[in-house]
C-alpha cells in the first residue's frame, strides 16, 4: 500500500499547508502519483490547489466515516494529484470521534487500511492542534514531516511534538517515524533565522532536511489564485526549494 | 467586574500571542491592571513574557480546574502585569472538560465569576482551534479581539470565526461582541497587503481596527528574550503600533 506521510506541527502558521500543497504536486512532476487529504476544517489545502469547499464531491469526512468509498477523490487540474476536500463538517470530527468508543483513535487507520488506493504516496494536512483528529492521523501514518518556521515561538513547541510522537509509537503500537523537520520562511538575512537553523542542526543533527524553504511573496500569494508554487512561479526560488524538498524526501523514503 | 477580552482566531500563526502579550502590556503603560490568562497548551504567551512554564505557580489549567484560588497568579516582571501561566496540562483540559457534562461549555465562565480579581481587564490568549477550550473562552468573555494576518490563507476562515461567534451568542445566551478585527504583518510594500487591508474594510467596515500592525523582525526577536515589545524596542514602529492598538481598544471599550 502506498506509504501515508502526515504533515504535522501543533503551532499555527508555519506552512503545514503551504508545504502539503507543493509537495504533492511536486512529486507528481516527478512521476509520482499522489492523494491528499486535507483533514483541517478551514480547508487551506482545498482552496490553495483552487478547489470548490462546497462541491458535492465526497470530503475527508465523508472519507473518515465511511460515508464516501475510498476512491471517490476529486482529480485536482494537475495530473497525478487527486485530493479529498476539506468542509465545515470536519469541525464536528472531533465530538464524532470521541463518541465512537474503542477504536476512535484508529478510524483513519481503519479506513485507509480498507481502501485499495492506485497513488504511490498519501500526504495529509493536519489541523494546528494536538486533539483526537491529530492522533487519528498520526496513528494512521507511517512517516511525518514536520514543518517549522524559522522564529524563536515555533522552536518552543517542538520538544512536546516529538514527545507526543515517540509516546504515540509506544502505547498504539504503530510504526509511525519522523521522516524529517523542515524548516519553512527562512530569512538568511536576519540574525534569528541563523541562529535558529545552527540551534535546530545542534539539537535534531540529520532530522532536520538539508532543503530550507526561504520566506518569499510568491508562495504567499499563489493561494489566492488557486495555484500551486510550480504553476505559479515555475522557477523562482520558492518552486526551487520545493522541488528541491521533494527530492530529498523521496531519497529519505527510499533510505527507510 | 473587569471586563474580558478573547484573543481568537482559529488560524494557526496570525499573531494572537504577540497580540496578547503586547496589548496586556501596553495597557499596564497607559495605567491599567491587567491579568493574561495563557489558555494554549503550547505556553507561548508564559515564554514571550519570561516566565518559567515549570514553575509550581497556579497555572490556568489549576485555575479552570478550580484547584487554584483565583488570586493565586503569578506578577510579571512589569508593573501592574499579573499572569496566569500555561503548561503541558493543558493538553488534556479539552478531554477534562468534555467529561464535566452540563456545564462543560461554562466551566471558565463560572471560575471568573466567582473570582473577585483586582484588575481593570482580564485578556485570554487561546489556542488555534474551535474546540471545547475555545468554546468555553467566548462564553466566559464580554469582547473577542480577532488578529488577522495580512495574507490570503487567513482572511479565508475569518467568516466561519464571525458565523461561530454569532451562533454561540445565540444559543448560549451570553454578551459576546466583536471589539475588532486587527490586521496583523503588515508589509505595506506588497500588493497582497494593500489588497487584503482593501477587502477587509470593504466587506466588514467599522469592525477593522485602524490601527494596523507592521511586519518587524523586532517583533518576532523579543520572545526569545523574554521581553515584550515595549521593553525590548521602546519607539520602534512594533511598539508604537502596539501603543496606538492600546489606545483605540480602551476608544472602543469606552464606546461600547
Ligand atoms: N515560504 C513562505 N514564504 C512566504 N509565505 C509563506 C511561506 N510558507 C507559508 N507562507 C504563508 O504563511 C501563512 C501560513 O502558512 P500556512 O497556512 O501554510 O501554515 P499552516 O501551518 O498550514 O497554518 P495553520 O496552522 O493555520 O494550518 C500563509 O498565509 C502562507 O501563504
Ligand atoms: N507584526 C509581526 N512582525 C513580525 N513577526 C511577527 C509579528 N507578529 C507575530 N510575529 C511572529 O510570527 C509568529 C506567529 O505569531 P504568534 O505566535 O503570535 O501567532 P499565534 O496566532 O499566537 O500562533 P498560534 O496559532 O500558534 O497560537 C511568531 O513567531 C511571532 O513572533
Ligand atoms: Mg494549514
Ligand atoms: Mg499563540
Amino acid at each position: 500500500r502506498p506509504p501515508r506521510i502526515a504533515i504535522i506541527n501543533q503551532k499555527g502558521g508555519v506552512g503545514k499547508t503551504t508545504t502539503a500543497v507543493n509537495l504533492a504536486h511536486g512529486l507528481t512532476i516527478q512521476g509520482k502519483r499522489v492523494l491528499l487529504l486535507d483533514l483541517d476544517a478551514q480547508g487551506n489545502a482545498t482552496t490553495a490547489l483552487g478547489i470548490e469547499k462546497y462541491t458535492t464531491n465526497a470530503s475527508t469526512h465523508d472519507f473518515l466515516f465511511a460515508n464516501a468509498d475510498a476512491t471517490a477523490f476529486t482529480k485536482s487540474r494537475y495530473e497525478g494529484l487527486d485530493v479529498y476536500p476539506a468542509n465545515v463538517a470536519l469541525i464536528r470530527a472531533e465530538l464524532e470521534l470521541l463518541k465512537l468508543g474503542d477504536d476512535r483513535d484508529r478510524q483513519l487507520k481503519q479506513r485507509l487500511d480498507k481502501a485499495n488506493l492506485p497513488h504511490d504516496f498519501v500526504i495529509i494536512d493536519a489541523p494546528p492542534s494536538l486533539g483526537i483528529l491529530t492522533l487519528n492521523i498520526l496513528i494512521a501514518c507511517d512517516y511525518v514531516l514536520v514543518p517549522v518556521q524559522c522564529e524563536y515561538l515555533a522552536l518552543e513547541g517542538l520538544t512536546m511534538l516529538i514527545e507526543t510522537i515517540d509516546e504515540i509509537r509506544n502505547t498504539h503500537e504503530v510504526d509511525l517515524s519522523i521522516l524529517g523537520c523542515l524548516l519553512t520562511m527562512v530569512d538568511l538575512r536576519t540574525n534569528l533565522s541563523q541562529q535558529i537553523i545552527k540551534d535546530m542542526r545542534t539539537h535534531l543533527g540529520e532530522l532536520v532536511m538539508k532543503t530550507l524553504i526561504p520566506r518569499t511573496v510568491r508562495l504567499s500569494e499563489c493561494p489566492s489564485h488557486g495555484k500551486t508554487i510550480f504553476e505559479y512561479e515555475r522557477w523562482g526560488p520558492g518552486a526551487r526549494a520545493y522541488e528541491a524538498l521533494c527530492k530529498e524526501f523521496l531519497e529519505r523514503i527510499e533510505a527507510a
